[in-house]
């Protein structure tokens, strides 16, 4: 799955999702790409963000929606990032799933769940002060 | 600190964050640039887990889903299901700008997309085959089914109901960095 969220410089703010979903998933099963608020959200007065990992878990909690209005009340994007894993790892702590967030300033940052075969999550950013895209990761929680 | 604009994406697909960046240097709307970075892995086969010839369902078949929003309108447009049309976030796309619906899904998502031009193309490929042939000479495992009989950790389908509803402990090992939404 890619999960993109896209600010111009002008901080207007999009979010999108594609995926084939999960390998022999039962025919007619949909994950969370497709759900707004889930797989991803955007508002470009509070930040936008987008989640990947295991879609029948994750859009039971609307983590992108929920990590837009974490930066909505002031949380910077990491820590709302993390607010997010953190309450889905409550109910499922084996659950395999991370989330990208950026606020409206063009902040960003990134979380997942850490589990033994998933300890980092690599992630893509482009801004101003790159002349390519870079690769970064941040360690699961 | 941040800096705008900004292109971020999830896992490692460069190529995506490229498509998205250099849409905007030419112009392009944050929603332009959403819509590219995703073409870009739908063509691409960014990692298997998008785009056509990968994720086959227990059928066989490559399925798409897709969602593009817009956070300063708050209107989206998304297709789930979707099958045999390969630019899965260009139907997203059309879906918010030329219905007043948000969803889309399965055969119908299709006719929808065939309406707005998209061709109808297959999304099985020798690799999603392969894979596919592989899982069914492995009984079908590993599967999302529980509680049907025959035992679905060790036979494939048809399943039945069964009466008694076990507890099953939910685990990552179906949904992994090879397998995920």
């Amino acid at each position: 799955t890619i999960g993109m969220v896209v600010i111009d410089k002008t901080g207007h703010i999009a979010a999108g999702t594609s995926t084939n979903g999960a390998k022999f998933k039962i025919p007619g099963r949909v994950g969370d790409s497709p759900i707004a608020g889930a797989g991803s959200y955007a508002d470009s007065t509070a930040g936008g963000a987008a989640a990947t990992g295991d879609g029948d878990i994750m859009m039971r909690f609307l983590p992108s929606y929920q990590a837009v209005e974490y930066m909505r009340k002031g949380n910077d994007p990491t820590l709302a990032c993390q607010k997010v894993i953190s309450r889905i790892q409550q109910y499922y702590p084996e659950f395999f799933g991370a989330v990208i967030c950026a606020n409206t300033t063009g902040s960003y940052g990134a979380a997942c769940n850490k589990l033994p075969e998933f300890s980092q999550f690599h992630f893509m950013i482009y801004h101003p002060l790159q002349s390519q895209p870079i690769e970064e990761k941040v360690d699961c929680i | 600190s941040g800096l705008l604009p900004l292109v971020i994406n999830t896992w490692p697909f460069r190529g995506a964050t490229l498509a998205a960046w250099q849409n905007l240097q030419a112009g392009g709307s944050a929603l332009d640039a959403v819509e590219k970075g995703c073409a870009w892995c739908e063509t691409n086969q960014c990692d298997g887990s998008v785009g056509f010839g990968g994720s086959p369902d227990e059928y066989g078949e490559t399925t798409l889903d897709s969602m593009i929003m817009d956070g300063d309108t708050m209107k989206v447009g998304a297709v789930a299901d979707l099958r045999r049309i390969k630019n899965a976030v260009g139907v997203a796309r059309k879906v918010m700008e030329h219905t007043k619906h948000t969803l889309l899904v399965g055969e119908s998502a299709t006719q929808f997309a065939e309406c707005m031009g998209f061709p109808n193309e297959e999304l099985s490929t020798n690799t999603s085959r392969f894979l596919y042939l592989e899982w069914l000479g492995h009984n079908c495992q590993p599967n999302f089914w529980k509680n049907v009989i025959p035992d679905a950790s060790k036979s494939c389908g048809p399943y039945k109901p069964s009466r008694v509803l076990k507890q099953h402990l939910h685990t990552s090992e179906k949904i992994n960095i090879h397998s995920h939404d």
